[in-house]
């Protein structure tokens, strides 16, 4: 039996870079 | 020395990467819109997209990195990101761009524009951050 190659699934936030402003508490 | 050791880029910029958006909908990277990201924001209960202008773009510590400058959101904070050429980031209104779109373009077959200072790109925060 030959398996079906899963393909891959990225979510949505994984392609957007997440860029925190400084905090100043 | 002109060697430099290539960092692996992730791999779901690879054209024909599936990507899941926050409603479930699936789609190939480079069939994303600004509203996928605006939209899968708004459903997120953690993330929110911001603003990011590219406010300055410098030579990086290796040949094939670069530092970006941006300014982000209202308050305009200052985050700079050092990252290869290659890497994409997703203009609000334009897609894909990156500083050397032709290396993007060979590496990814991803379909890029070039990333100039002034541009709008889509990024993310933590909801509740004030």
């Amino acid at each position: 039996n030959v398996e079906p190659r899963s393909v891959p699934v990225f979510p949505w936030h994984s392609l957007v870079p997440f860029l925190a402003p400084t905090q100043s508490d | 020395s002109a060697s430099s050791s290539p960092v692996a880029l992730p791999p779901f910029f690879m054209r024909g990467s599936i990507i899941q958006l926050a409603d479930g909908e699936l789609k190939r990277v480079e069939d994303l819109k600004t509203e996928d990201f605006i939209q899968s924001a708004e459903i997120s209960s953690e993330l929110k997209i911001d603003s990011s202008t590219v406010e300055r773009i410098d030579n990086g510590q290796s040949p094939n990195a670069v530092v970006i400058q941006f300014s982000v959101g209202e308050l305009k904070a200052q985050v700079c990101v050092e990252v290869l050429v290659e890497y994409p980031f997703f203009v609000f209104g334009q897609g894909w761009s990156s500083c050397c779109p032709d290396r993007t373009t060979q590496l990814f077959e991803l379909s890029c524009a070039k990333l100039c200072v002034g541009d709008v790109c889509v990024s993310l925060t933590l909801r509740g951050m004030r």
